[in-house]
């Protein structure tokens, strides 16, 4: 049966949200050691995704608001989509990680390319 | 047949210097719309890499220096690597790219998780 993206999601989910300075959500990367924060608001629904590249961008152009880097056009997956389908997203749209969100808008997880390399590597 | 590292290795090679800014390397990461960077001396001799994961952790920690974020212990590939053995190195290291060395360990190009999980999106 085809592996799918609830079978790869994690355990872990660190959140931004839309006020938080560029230096906390470099911190939360760092003590994370992970790469993308979806942004949400109050109640938890997605309003955009800040990942480490946005901080290198911010670093380039030296902008200091979340909101002037963050992505707010957010390219999602969900629970019950094939892996392959996250696959050829990722490639067609040039990125590294996808929000998990339910019917209600929700974010659930994260899926990313290193998530699905590693089904590359077997058992 | 197996996929080889060589049949993922990508045209462009971006490379960073030991004395590049923190800013400048941002750019590079920015204008190549790429996340990692080999570092490299005069000759193209491998001698770290920086990712904009190191240059989240440059402004979570306050950091100007390059060679205070990048990392010197590489883990590298070599092109004739079959592909399902660097998921694994990659998985195992918890990292998201490998430069691409030759027998001089001279820098010949990048592979990632995101070249490894275009191969799971099938043709
Ligand atoms: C185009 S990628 C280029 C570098 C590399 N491919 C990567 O994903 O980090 C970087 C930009 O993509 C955006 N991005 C990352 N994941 C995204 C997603 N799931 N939906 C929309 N944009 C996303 C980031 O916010 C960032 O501005
Ligand atoms: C441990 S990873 C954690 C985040 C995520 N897995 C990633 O790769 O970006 C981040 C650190 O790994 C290091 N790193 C990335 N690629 C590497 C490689 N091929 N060899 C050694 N260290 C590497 C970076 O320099 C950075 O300090």
């Amino acid at each position: 049966p085809r592996t799918l993206v609830k079978d790869l999601k994690g355990e872990t989910l660190i959140l931004a949200h839309p006020n938080d300075a560029i230096n906390e959500v470099a911190k939360k990367m760092v003590q994370n050691n992970i790469n993308h924060l979806p942004v949400v608001d109050d109640n938890n629904k997605l309003l955009g995704i800040v990942t480490s590249w946005d901080v290198a961008n911010a670093v380039a152009r030296d902008k200091n608001n979340l909101t002037d880097v963050m992505t707010k056009k957010v390219i999602i997956a969900r629970e019950e989509e094939p892996v392959d389908v996250i696959a050829r997203r990722i490639d067609k749209n040039k990125i590294s990680g996808l929000p998990i969100i339910d019917k209600k808008n929700q974010v659930k997880g994260m899926v990313t390319a290193e998530d699905i390399s590693r089904l590359m590597g077997g058992d």
